[in-house]
């Protein structure tokens, strides 16, 4: 069987939130170790990769590795009503088609639980080398979710380019123009408001804004996010979640025709 | 205007 508890219930409703309008569905992997999710958009050009270390749940046991197949629409539906102060804990028996969620309130005065109806996902999965990357940045969760915004406005694909300047969004669309650059920064005694580039060669890379705004709805997880840019390679676009683990999203980038 | 790659392009299937 299955059985994982987290007293801090919200994580698990923000990270649903952050993945469910990029992909309808997807197995969620449960194996001794924790949780992994790895699932593409419709369209093959971004994936979403979710990995939840058990050692960062206050309960964590599986006795066998099964996916479970998830659509994230009804996930969500079931965990917006979990309070955000609940604790929630997953069950599911072995090759069951059905996960159990157990929501706590925190002066455990209220146990709610409710079962999400698991479907047969027939899923693949995409090798993804671990490797350098020419530039990584490091900046505030809100300022991206900030800069990601304000150029969807104006146009639909952004230049990211990192050099020893800084690193650079660029974008233009009917009504005109925009760059905003943010240099290296770590004057702030907050290390989340600190801006760290790494740059090892300077790299120039075009992605399409919709798919990196979206990547945006998981700024409530994280206080900072990490890009990691090489050229010719999808952009990765990372947010630590505490302990627990961390969720990945990659984008193909835009390529000269 | 540039073209949309996929993740096929740069990750393979298992």
């Amino acid at each position: 069987m299955f059985e994982a508890k987290i007293s801090q219930g919200s994580v698990l409703k923000k990270l649903v939130e952050a993945l469910k309008e990029l992909v309808t569905e997807g197995n969620i992997d449960v194996s001794p170790s924790g949780m992994s999710l790895q699932a593409m958009d419709s369209s093959h050009v971004c994936l979403v990769s979710l990995v939840l270390r058990d050692d960062g749940f206050d309960h964590f046991r599986c006795d066998r590795n099964m996916p479970m197949g998830i659509h994230f629409a009804n996930f969500s539906k079931i965990l917006k009503c979990a309070g955000n102060d609940d604790a929630i804990t997953l069950k599911a028996e072995d090759n069951a088609d059905q996960l159990t969620l157990m929501f706590e309130s925190s002066n455990q005065d209220r146990i709610s639980d409710f079962d999400l109806k698991l479907m047969s996902i027939e899923s693949e999965h995409l090798g993804i080398p671990d490797q350098d990357y020419s530039a990584e940045i490091k900046m505030p969760a809100s300022e991206y979710q900030r800069i990601v915004r304000d150029l969807t406005s104006i146009g639909d694909t952004v230049l990211i380019s990192a050099t020893k300047e800084g690193i650079k969004f660029s974008t233009s669309g009917d009504v005109g123009t925009a760059n905003v650059t943010l240099r290296h920064n770590t004057t702030s005694e907050k290390q989340e408001e600190h801006t760290i580039i790494d740059l090892k060669e300077p790299v120039a890379l075009t992605f399409a804004l919709r798919y990196l705004k979206n990547f945006s709805n998981a700024t409530a997880l994280a206080p900072q996010v990490k890009l990691s840019l090489t050229k010719d390679l999808p952009i990765v676009v990372e947010y630590q979640v505490g302990e627990l683990g961390n969720i990945r999203f990659y984008l193909a980038p835009k390529i000269d025709d | 205007s540039p073209l949309q790659a996929h993740l096929y392009d740069y990750f393979l299937a298992s």
